[in-house]
């Protein structure tokens, strides 16, 4: 019956909470219901998987929303990667210091 | 190599963060960014470069589709020189437009660029004593990565897989604030984390302030793959004193 009792502090908000405070800080909109439940799931899956970084990695970095939180890994990889980087880097492979290049 | 080397910290030398938006152009973002600060480096002249030039003039014609640090330095090297950032901006979308290198004045020229050993010793003591350099990581951590130092292991980022080119601007070790408890097999030891400081092309909105810090000594996410750098010689006529990266 004490306040404190009444009071159980802030409550952890739910996904959609934090999706609708990742769309405002982002400033992201989605054409139709089908594409918002889309980015949604892929936002709640990459909220797990920032969870399980979290978990495994050795060092002090912190993992979460972030501005790429909608998007699936490959759909990043395409937006934001180089994929020239595979075929190409193997020519230079070997030349370090050399000052020669490869011909290719 | 000194304890900590960080060249945010020099008046001018580090130009501010970019945000490449649409267009897969970190490789000509990270290649200017390395022009800019060995410019002020060894001329002292604080100057921004146009990274669209090298996007619109790059050989393959399509610099929004991914590229190499390399093929940004031979764009410089072909056109002798790149324009300001002010005369030739950034377009933010994703394609390129006709080349007009030879529409402006350069701003500033390189001499050569090359590869360094890969050794990250070796990579500190260059940082530390020429300026900033390009490297090609693996970029698979830093969709989620918020803050803090990244640790990688060769299963959780590979270290072959490097697809996107960053600008390497310093190193430390964690302070006690954000330093781990580690268990080792005998006792509880506190122990300090060496880590990179690395400059990113995604806006100020991403990471620490556009920046992000990588684990140094255990080739995290293939960070000693591509360590490239331009050559910027310094003016004859001008002896000044040497510029050290401050701690």
């Amino acid at each position: 019956g004490s306040l404190r009792g009444q009071d159980p502090g802030p409550r952890p908000l739910k996904l959609k909470e934090v999706f609708t405070l990742f769309q405002i800080q982002y400033n992201r909109s989605y054409s139709n219901p089908a594409e918002y439940a889309h980015r949604l799931d892929i936002f709640a899956r990459n909220l797990a998987q920032a969870q399980r970084l979290q978990e495994e990695d050795l060092g002090t970095a912190e993992f979460g929303v972030t501005p790429f939180s909608d998007l699936t890994e490959e759909e990043f990889g395409q937006l934001y990667g180089h994929p020239r980087a595979a075929g190409r880097a193997l020519n230079v492979d070997g030349k370090v210091g050399s000052g020669e290049w490869a011909q290719s | 190599v000194p304890r900590s080397c960080d060249w945010r910290k020099a008046a001018g030398v580090i130009s501010p963060i970019k945000d490449q938006k649409s267009c897969k152009c970190c490789w000509a973002i990270a290649a200017a960014g390395n022009i800019e600060s060995l410019w002020n480096i060894k001329h002292r002249q604080s100057v921004e470069v146009s990274f669209q030039e090298l996007l619109d003039c790059d050989r393959c014609g399509d610099g929004c589709s991914g590229g190499f640090v390399w093929d940004a330095y031979m764009t410089v090297l072909n056109y002798s020189g790149l324009a300001s950032e002010k005369d030739y901006p950034y377009q933010e979308n994703s394609r390129t437009h006709k080349c007009q290198a030879k529409k402006y004045q350069k701003v500033a020229w390189i001499e050569d660029f090359i590869m360094l050993p890969r050794g990250e010793l070796g990579m500190a003591q260059y940082l530390a004593t020429e300026g900033p350099i390009t490297v090609t990581i693996n970029m698979k951590l830093l969709q989620n990565y918020q803050r803090g130092v990244i640790e990688a292991t060769p299963i959780t980022c590979d270290p072959q897989q490097v697809d996107h080119s960053v600008l390497l601007v310093g190193f430390g070790k964690s302070k006690s604030k954000e330093e781990k408890w580690a268990v080792s097999s005998q006792s509880h030891t506190r122990r300090s984390i060496p880590y990179w400081i690395l400059k990113n092309s995604w806006g100020v909105n991403w990471g620490e302030e556009g920046y992000f810090r990588l684990h140094r000594g255990s080739n995290a996410c293939g960070i000693t793959k591509y360590p490239y750098t331009a050559q910027v010689t310094k003016p004859v006529k001008k002896q000044q004193q040497r510029v050290t990266c401050p701690p």
